[in-house]
């Protein structure tokens, strides 16, 4: 199993959603945070004075997913949340070395 | 010997107007330029960056790291030039690409002076910074291939890469001393024969940030133009990698053209510290060796 | 080491951080996420019209454990967690390949 | 590949991040979390009653970087976020098998 985590452009999470819905990806975990790096933040007027927010809102995304899913999940997202333009995010696989479904104790693929 | 510097000076000079004159552009497609400006021709700053006007990014900075470090050294330490790279780093510069980025951590974690081979270092991050090269080896033609390729491997490290950065330094030289378009045009003619990855004639219209296509944005620009500001306005106007396109397009126009060449409604726009650097580099650019 | 994090229904966070302090788990790290998966998102009226917000606010928790300790932790979540209902949530098991003690510089399992 | 994420106090950001930039490092995602552990939490006074707020704000940091980078980032932080005093926070090193820009489909050390 791996666990993939995704940090995308915040108006691309329907998109990247049903794109996951496609090929079969039903429970993902959603979190709201911070982007830092080459997309430069947008600038503010406070008090008249000119100033440049340096992060960028993004959202990121949580899906456990069995091995064999890996590539097809990761082409769904590329596909979906791909602009073009700086800032449009990644995508990073990691080890899931256990997965437990609380309602029913299930472990392994049967709980994603 | 006057005109020598004239020319040498228009090469980095020309390419800062067109890094600051691209970058208003950069990342915009060519209709949405034409939507919005019309034809884009005034260093107004603005753009990805919000640059205040007259301001350079990235391709210059590194420019004059570059200069600094082969007028320092009188040649080429790569050892020099990536420290010069990684202070300017640590300035917290407007802009830097994600190959130099990564290839400056190396250097930082590993200490090795070149990146290893990779398909993904195709982009324009080593020709952009490369025009010092070109006149600083005018004196010890030997050593060009040799420094073209050892400062760009610092960050990039691709066939391609490679290749442009020794072919547009020949071509700036062969500006620089006053041979017929004939010999510049046919380095470029040659380049393409070798690979056509940088076919310009007929231009095909993509900008991005692939040494194809930014060697076959500026240098179409230049072979489809006589002078330096309608070179620089049809390659920016292009969009796509619009600082890199137009900072390509400026050095090969600039050793061409000369600094009297260049539009006076430019350079007056160009910030002054910039300007006033790349004018007293050049001298002692054509110094070494 | 490994980190292991649960994603549980909201109101079940004192139960769990309750639960994880039983077997000896002091420091964890929550954040407020928003789940999407079998479970239903609620209606809303919003304007007069009734919509589905199609989420269920969840909270992550995040605790890196000693390698002995991983099956009484998830024992204790599972446990405190599970309300046999859907939307109970979920427990990933990563590897965890080291762990530092900002304040003091200890590594490894003195730092957790 | 390796993931790291620092859980940190939260006007140690600029500060940390600042120490990452020196390195070479300009692409991180920022969380804002909860944090429980040896730190005690703030007394707030509500409807005359004084109650403690057992949690503290903390921030998570997560940057991927290459293989080579780990202890030179993980030094940057430690030093940075450093304060001395109880819930200075933590730094986690899990193993990232894989990594995506989703802008241009760059893999590997070269997408991040
Ligand atoms: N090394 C990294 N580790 C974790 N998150 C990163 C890393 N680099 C970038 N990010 C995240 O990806 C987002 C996009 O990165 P950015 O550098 O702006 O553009 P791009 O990926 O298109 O080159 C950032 O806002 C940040 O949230
Ligand atoms: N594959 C997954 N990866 C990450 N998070 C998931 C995954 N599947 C479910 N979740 C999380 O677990 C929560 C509960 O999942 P859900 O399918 O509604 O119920 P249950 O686990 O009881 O079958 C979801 O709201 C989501 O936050
Ligand atoms: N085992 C753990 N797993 C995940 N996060 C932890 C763990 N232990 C502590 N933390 C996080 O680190 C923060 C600081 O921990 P704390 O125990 O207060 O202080 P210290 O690390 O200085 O001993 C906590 O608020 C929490 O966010
Ligand atoms: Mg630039
Ligand atoms: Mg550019």
């Amino acid at each position: 199993m791996k666990k993939i985590e995704a940090i995308i452009k915040p108006f691309k999470l329907d998109d990247v959603k049903d794109a996951l819905h496609e090929v079969g990806v039903q429970g993902i975990t959603v979190l709201e945070v911070k982007g830092f790096g080459r997309q430069k933040g947008h600038t503010e007027v406070y008090r008249g004075a000119e100033y440049t927010v340096d992060f960028q809102p993004k959202v990121k995304i949580e899906a456990a997913v069995e091995d064999g899913m890996v590539e097809k999940v990761i082409s769904a997202i590329e596909n979906a949340a791909n602009t073009g333009k700086i800032g449009d995010g990644k995508i990073f696989v990691l080890p899931l070395e256990e997965a437990v479904r609380i309602r029913t104790g299930e472990r392994g693929d049967e709980a994603l | 010997e006057s005109l020598l510097l004239d020319r040498a000076r228009g090469c980095l000079l020309g390419a800062a107007l067109g890094d600051a004159l691209g970058a208003t552009v950069e990342f915009m497609s060519r209709s949405e330029i034409k939507a919005r400006y019309g034809v884009h021709k005034k260093i107004i700053g603005g753009g990805w960056l919000y640059l205040k006007p007259g301001y350079v990014t990235d391709d210059t900075q590194m420019s004059l790291c570059v200069a600094r470090s082969l007028v320092r050294s009188s040649g080429f330490n790569a050892v020099d030039m990536a420290d010069a790279f990684v202070e300017w780093m640590r300035t917290g510069p407007v802009d830097i690409g994600s190959t130099v980025a990564q290839g400056l951590r190396r250097y930082i974690a590993k200490g090795r002076v070149a990146a290893k081979e990779s398909q993904w270092h195709g982009g324009n991050g080593a020709l952009m910074r490369v025009a010092p090269v070109a006149i600083a080896a005018l004196n010890c033609p030997d050593s060009l291939e040799e420094w073209a390729v050892g400062q760009a491997h610092i960050t990039h490290n691709h066939p391609l890469s490679d290749t442009v950065c020794i072919a547009v330094s020949r071509m700036i030289q062969s500006a620089l001393k006053g041979r017929p378009l004939l010999e510049l045009l046919e380095i470029a003619h040659e380049l393409v024969r070798i690979h056509p990855e940088f076919t310009f004639r007929p231009y095909n219209g993509k900008a991005g940030g692939f040494v194809g296509e930014t060697f076959a944005t500026a240098f179409s620009s230049f072979y489809n133009t006589d002078n330096f500001e309608d070179c620089l306005v049809e390659c920016v106007n292009q969009g796509g990698d619009a600082d890199t396109t137009g900072t390509v397009a400026g050095m090969i126009a600039g050793a061409w053209y000369g600094a009297r060449g260049l539009p006076k409604k430019w350079l007056n726009k160009l910030e002054k510290n910039t300007k006033a650097e790349l004018f007293e580099l050049a001298k002692g650019l054509l110094e070494i060796g």
